[in-house]
């Protein structure tokens, strides 16, 4: 069983498409850097959300094996259960041969999910066993003249945003990329010096831990400091979520994250959301209930900031984005 | 040689169900999941 607590799909929006098998069968997928599995629905997939996504036929596969073994994946809002399987996938140019995926039998909670399944790139270390993770079966085929992948999460179009593979794209940033070791090679987890406001440290004045997080749009943490933060920019809680005044976005300070000694400001246009006549903070609380001390660095932060992410030396590269 | 794959952004669920009107409940009813995992 691999369990990976802090996925959150209610906030996941990033998807790409990768092809499995022979002939192609197409599948829309979250690139996902808090979780090391790949898997997507199984035609014999019963539950209610397989009926509303792309589902794998191995049978119209003629590069099919069926690996067998059983996997379970627990996610923060759902639970995903079935066998490993064996198949060529291509991720653009990319093909990575006989690469073990998970096809679910069972889904809880993905009704309504933008994405078929999940393609994880965190280390092998938190993969179920026996699926090696897609990065390193290509990495081990040779794919990569360099083992680092990069997002671009654009910040103003739906298009526009990309993953890379195998090297990093100059143009989708400004300046120097800061580089950051990861904490351990099992996530991808950085040490954080602390989060002000205003020039006071409203949060993890001790210094913490965060994750970069690809599959998660939003920024969570323990909720206590959360609703701080959330109360310093005057946010009232409403149906669950924190909002503030629209005008106040004009007012409010950056929340800067000091990782590694180098400021990385999040502006209030980042850390709003606008929804019709209300607008939202994007601060979420709840992550003690998995881990007391850690944070957790969504798309809203990965908007401001490219991020690179390299195995070989086991860091991940953050310079402001275009 | 660097491949590039395009994603799009899609509406996420939060957005969907905030604008129907059910993100309240399903929070609520997350919470209340997570606590029971918490339990075991």
């Amino acid at each position: 069983i691999t369990i990976h607590p802090l996925r959150n799909y209610l906030d996941t929006a990033y998807v790409g498409n990768i092809t499995i098998g022979t002939p192609p069968q197409e599948f829309r997928v979250v690139f996902d850097t808090g979780s090391a599995n790949l898997w997507v629905p199984c035609i014999t997939c019963t539950s209610p959300a397989c009926y509303t996504h792309n589902t794998f036929n191995p049978q119209n596969s003629s590069s099919f094996r069926e690996v067998g073994s059983p996997i379970t994946i627990f996610y923060g809002s759902g639970i995903i259960q079935g066998f490993l399987g064996s198949d060529t996938i291509r991720i653009g140019n990319l093909v990575s041969l006989k690469q073990s995926f998970g096809l679910s039998q069972e889904e809880y909670g993905f009704d309504g999910a933008p994405f078929d399944g999940v393609l994880g790139l965190a280390f092998p270390s938190i993969s179920t066993k026996g699926a090696i993770p897609i990065f390193d079966n290509l990495w081990s085929q040779g794919a990569f003249s360099e083992p680092v992948f990069a997002f671009y999460l654009s910040k103003y179009k739906p298009e526009g945003s990309v993953v890379m593979f195998g090297g990093v794209d100059h143009r989708y940033y400004k300046g120097e990329l800061n580089w950051i070791p990861v904490s351990q090679p099992h996530h991808w987890l950085i040490s954080m010096n602390h989060i002000s406001m205003n020039g006071n440290i409203v949060a993890c004045s001790h210094g913490c831990q965060a994750f970069v997080d690809t599959g998660t749009s939003l920024i969570y943490g323990p909720t206590d400091l959360v609703t701080n933060i959330n109360k310093l920019m005057n946010a009232r809680l409403e149906n669950s979520e924190y909002a503030v005044l629209c005008d106040a976005v004009k007012t409010l300070p950056p929340v800067i994250f000091n990782i590694n000694g180098i400021d990385y400001p999040l502006p209030p246009q980042a850390y709003i959301t606008k929804d019709k006549n209300s607008c939202m903070s994007i601060f979420q609380g709840g992550l003690e209930n998995l881990s007391p001390d850690n944070w957790l660095l969504g798309d809203v932060f990965l908007r401001q900031y490219f991020s690179v992410f390299d195995r070989k030396n086991e860091r991940i590269g953050l310079a402001p984005a275009v | 040689c660097v491949v590039i794959l395009p994603l799009k952004k899609m509406k996420t669920l939060r957005e969907t169900l905030r604008e129907k009107n059910l993100l309240n409940n399903f929070l609520e009813e997350q919470a209340y999941r997570l606590s029971k995992n918490d339990s075991k």
